[in-house]
């Protein structure tokens, strides 16, 4: 569970003899480095790490907990903050679950709308797609080639740039075969973007999707939070997907895409292969942010 | 009075939030904090100045830091080589989704603009879908694409190109590349092989203005295994701070070229060190 991962974080005060105000300061100040190097948004950490400190040093632990184990209860409670709040999107098996990729450019979103099919048809989903992206070249190709891999058919239409008419034709095509999901895939956008953002709200009346997934790049710094509270007032996100958390990022950056939305984050994507996808773990990424 | 490191830690924590919040890499305000200090401390200030003069001296250190690095103009670095009879080369290095594929064709927009004859060598051959769509851009721009197929070895395509502008006297190879994260030691390697056999004039780290702590990683890894010479920061219309270019100079000293400023092929800027401090300290 989270606890123990923070544990292995916070070995410095856990193996200490005693609890004292330098101890828990000195804590403080190295949970805030950590997090700020791992771009955890900059006004997020200083409210954390204040917390810290000033519930580390006044609340008296509960009965039965140590002091120690009372702080280390106090650092998840604060981190536990920087994940979403919303339930889960759970897909409901028996009907048609409309999917909407959302995200900045070159964020990841074809790439996981194929990582995507295939991990829901492994699931036992039956699973079809739309290429959306009516502005990226190759863009169709790429989705095809990749879905390919995992026997889903995917619905394009090449040189068509109306992309919410290629959202209801791709409906209309795949209306009497009872799929289960239906990922939509859609061209980059970002917030200064105001006629993009004005198609995504197109899209989304076309499509009327049961859940809009933000896909966010694992590197991003500290402008998530705004760009998420864009999108969230274009289309309310209902789940977080964190992108190349294979590289050297720690992921901090897009973990504001929660705070921003209150969504939860569901994946993460680990390579450029189309098994790359993991279910989102918060031990493990917290130990990440942490490490 | 005589400035003392508490004097300084009041105004240096407001810049260095600044900084942060603008994606500036924590090691880097590390560096330039512990720069600050050496230099202002002992020195004496009238007291009401001390902020202005922090500011002021932060400033002109890394305005300072952006002139070490030097100025590159790739256009008559083209020009030059062109009258020597050889084509310039140069090649398109990052991680993946940062804007290489689309800075390529900016680039072959600029070059073509500035009458400058362009092969481009699409040497991705992994990612699908790659091979398309710097296709398509070529067929847009009216330019030759060297491509083989999938899975075909991109120093292979790459020399294709350089043989092809050879013998068509082309003035500029651009040379694509596929995104690779600098932790893949296979991919690091087989970089560092395109750019050994193909001996580019100009390497170019192409690095994405949205990006956090990161982009130093990325620039000093990169660097490392390639030398690049200049950098361009994409989605920079993207609201970004562009902290990420004091990051790439700091740690690697070279200089940021251009900014990509959106999806069209006329969507690159020169970068401009004044207007970028004005943004960021203005
Ligand atoms: N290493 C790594 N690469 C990834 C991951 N996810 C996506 N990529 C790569 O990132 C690049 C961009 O991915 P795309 O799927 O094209 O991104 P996109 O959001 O669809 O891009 P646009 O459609 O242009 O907005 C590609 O090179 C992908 O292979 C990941 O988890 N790890
Ligand atoms: N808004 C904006 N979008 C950009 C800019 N530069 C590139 N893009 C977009 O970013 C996305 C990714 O661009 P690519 O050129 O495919 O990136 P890449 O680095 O070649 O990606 P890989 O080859 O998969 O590593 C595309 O949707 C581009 O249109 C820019 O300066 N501004
Ligand atoms: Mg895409
Ligand atoms: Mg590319």
């Amino acid at each position: 569970n989270l606890k123990n991962g923070l544990r292995a974080a916070l070995k410095k005060i856990v193996n200490s003899s005693g609890i004292d105000e330098a101890l828990i300061k000195e804590l403080a100040k190295d949970i805030q480095r950590a997090l700020l190097q791992s771009d955890v948004n900059v006004k997020l950490v200083f409210e954390i790490t204040k917390n810290l400190e000033e519930r580390s040093l006044n609340e008296t632990p509960p009965p039965g907990l140590s002091r120690k184990d009372h702080i280390v209860k106090i650092l998840y409670d604060e981190l536990a903050k920087l994940l979403g709040t919303e339930k889960q999107y759970e897909f409901q098996p028996g009907k048609l679950n409309k999917v909407l990729m959302l995200g900045i450019q070159g964020s990841g979103k074809t790439t996981i709308t194929a990582k995507l099919a295939k991990f829901l048809t492994k699931s036992g989903y039956r699973v079809a797609v739309i290429g959306a992206d009516t502005f990226r070249p190759g863009a169709l190709t790429q989705l095809k080639t990749m879905c390919e891999k995992a026997n889903v058919e995917v619905y394009g239409e090449e040189g068509n740039s109306d992309s919410p008419q290629i959202v209801k034709n791709g409906l209309k095509h795949f209306e009497n075969s009872n799929f289960d999901v239906i990922l939509i895939d859609t061209a980059g956008r970002h917030k200064e973007e105001k006629d993009l953002l004005e198609e995504m709200k197109q899209i989304s009346k076309v499509a009327n999707q049961d859940l809009t997934l933000l896909i966010i790049d694992g590197t991003i710094g500290q402008q998530c939070y705004n760009q998420a509270e864009a999108f969230h007032k274009t289309a309310p996100v209902g789940g977080i997907i964190i992108t190349k958390l294979d590289s050297s990022a720690k992921g901090g950056g897009a973990l504001a895409a929660a705070s921003a939305t209150g969504a939860q984050i569901m994946y993460i994507g680990t390579g450029e292969r189309i098994d790359d996808l993991e279910k989102f773990s918060p031990t493990r990424f917290v130990g990440r942010l942490l490490g | 009075k005589e400035l003392k490191e508490k004097d300084i830690d009041a105004v240096l924590f407001e810049l260095e939030v600044a900084l942060l919040e603008s994606d500036v890499a924590t090691e880097v305000i590390d560096s330039l904090k512990s720069d600050l200090k050496q230099k202002l401390i002992g020195t004496t200030v009238e007291k009401e100045q001390i902020a202005n003069i922090v500011k002021q001296n932060l400033r002109q250190h890394i305005s300072n830091m952006f002139d070490a690095a030097g100025k590159v103009d790739i256009l008559s670095n083209i020009e030059k080589k062109k009258n020597t009879g050889e084509p310039y080369i140069i090649s398109f290095m990052g991680i993946n989704g940062t804007g290489k594929t689309t800075t390529v064709a900016k680039v072959a927009y600029l070059l073509r603009e500035n009458k400058f004859s362009v092969v481009i060598a699409a040497a991705d051959t992994y990612r699908a879908g790659a091979i398309e769509q710097i296709t398509e851009h070529a067929k847009r721009l009216n330019l030759k694409i060297i491509a083989q197929n999938y899975g075909s070895d991109p120093a292979a395509v790459s020399r294709d190109a350089v043989l092809y502008a050879k013998s068509h006297k082309i003035d500029c190879i651009l040379i694509d590349t596929a995104g690779r994260m600098q932790t893949s030691k296979n991919l690091m390697d087989q970089i560092s092989k395109i750019n050994k056999v193909v001996n580019p004039d100009f390497k170019i780290f192409v690095g994405d203005s949205l990006a956090g702590n990161d982009t130093i990683n990325q620039a000093r890894e990169f660097h490392q295994y390639t030398k690049f010479e200049g950098s361009i920061l994409t989605k920079s219309d993207a609201d970004a701070r562009g902290g990420a270019a004091i990051s790439i100079v700091k740690v690697t000293s070279t200089p940021i070229l251009y900014l990509g400023v959106g999806q069209e092929y006329k969507d690159l800027k020169p970068f401009d060190k004044d207007s970028f401090l004005e943004s960021l300290f203005g």
